[in-house]
């Protein structure tokens, strides 16, 4: 069975896309099969692997129960990682899916048809940066939460509301068993006290959840997206690489994949 | 009559809430009144301001039109310069405002309202990375749009998608007159290629619309608001103040003020 990961929070730019996409190269490289699903409109994870944006072609049809998911999945430029692209229709969810029957289980039931179909090892979410009605389908699609936290003021503020958020989605019944798989500190940067004062805010929040692995701030990660690839193929021995390549082993661990 | 205008982009974490508090900031020390309203339920620019986020306080009641958008109005510690806090209760207007009437005039009106009590010379909007209902109806009350362009691919690409929703405002009839009043580049490291690169690309398609100010990659700016502050309260002679106030210059000279 596979274990299905959202990235998720609604503060904006903290690196949400480039933890789904970098992560999810590394689990492939380790072997396993992954599949990355991008449920942003921005299509950023789309882009940041190379592939076009391409009308249909994201997993809004298969939301409204018209397409079967498996149909949307895509090969990329690298062995063992697949991906759902995302393009602008899927900005219609957000004023469609509120409409139907069950909408917090669409994701989950078109997920669960791909699952029966096809074998991954992981399914990772890249959700956009908003509490609506996609993040929402992830939240209850997925088995845990994977947190990225910049290392700065504004986005630790904002990690609460993650909190509440999975509370409500337990509580309501949708997926009850719902938790915090880790948090990710992400753009570190040694030099500055903010980033040491946010990690130690974090760890006093969280203790055992921070991810030990922290990602440093580093342009190499800024300017892969361009290039269409992930930062494996980009700049494979930079120190962005290989934080992303223990990061990867953390949560291999916590998944408790051999 | 106040200038209404509202700093929008979907992409997430491009220094939306970081221009909006220190263009209202420096606008204020020109000696303008001018009014900063958050429109985003994370509420960055009410704890960036050093308020608290306090339930009631913000904007959504007179969405609702239960309550007086004046009765919301909040000194700051700076001169010139008042505030319409954000809090969590705002993310209900993301389920409300569709079922009303009229929905995407609530903040037009609650503004006409406030106008005719109140002289701003200026009104501010941060709003949230969407392109959800609060973004919509800040894009109908506004005469025009601040887009932050930060230095980097995923937000080049995502530039598009203003101009997108601009064009749907206007035709739909909703704000005929809304326009762009101008891209500004933010987080700009004359160090990196990435940032030239991007600065070039914005000119080729955007033209005069760029600022010529472009706000720095600075440290400065993430420190001040874990102490409630601008960047003139926190460090008045960093070279992000310094931008900051070139940049309300051009702004005030766009805007006609005199
Ligand atoms: N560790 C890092 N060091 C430097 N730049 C980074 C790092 N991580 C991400 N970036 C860059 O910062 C920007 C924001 O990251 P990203 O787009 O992944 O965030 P996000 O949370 O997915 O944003 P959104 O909220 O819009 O979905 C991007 O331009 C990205 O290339
Ligand atoms: N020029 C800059 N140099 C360095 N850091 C900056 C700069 N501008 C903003 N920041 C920091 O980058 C982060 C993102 O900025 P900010 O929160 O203003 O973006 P935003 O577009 O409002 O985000 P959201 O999409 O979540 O509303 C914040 O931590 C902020 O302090
Ligand atoms: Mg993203
Ligand atoms: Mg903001």
């Amino acid at each position: 069975v596979s274990h299905v990961i959202v990235v998720a929070t609604q503060k904006g730019g903290v690196g949400k896309t480039t933890t789904a996409v970098n992560l999810a190269a590394c689990l492939a490289a380790q072997g396993r099969s992954v599949l990355l699903l991008d449920l942003d409109p921005q299509a950023n994870a789309t882009s940041g692997l190379g592939l076009e944006k391409v009308a249909g072609g994201s997993v809004y049809g298969a939301l409204l129960g018209h397409e079967l998911l498996v149909d949307k999945v895509r090969a990329t430029s690298q062995p063992n990682l697949f991906i759902v692209p995302s393009e602008m229709d899927l900005c219609g969810a957000e004023i469609e899916l509120p409409r139907m029957e069950g909408h917090l289980q669409r994701l989950r039931r078109a997920l669960q048809g791909l699952t029966e179909r096809a074998q991954f090892d992981v399914v990772l979410i890249d959700s956009p940066p908003s509490l609506g009605v996609l993040t929402l389908n992830a939240f209850v699609a997925a088995e845990s939460v994977l947190v990225p936290l910049q290392c700065e003021y504004y986005a630790l503020e904002g990690i609460s509301t993650v909190n509440w958020l999975l509370e409500r989605v337990r509580q309501s019944g949708e997926n009850p068993s719902l938790s915090i798989m880790g948090i990710v500190m992400t753009m570190y940067d040694a030099r500055t006290r903010l980033s040491s004062q946010v990690v130690e805010e974090a760890s006093r929040h969280f203790g055992e959840k921070v991810f030990e692995t922290r990602i440093p701030r580093s342009t190499r990660l800024a300017e892969a997206p361009s290039h269409g690839c992930s930062i494996l193929q980009y700049d494979p021995h930079s120190a962005a690489a290989a934080a992303y390549e223990v990061l990867a082993q953390e949560v291999a661990s916590r998944l408790g994949l051999s």
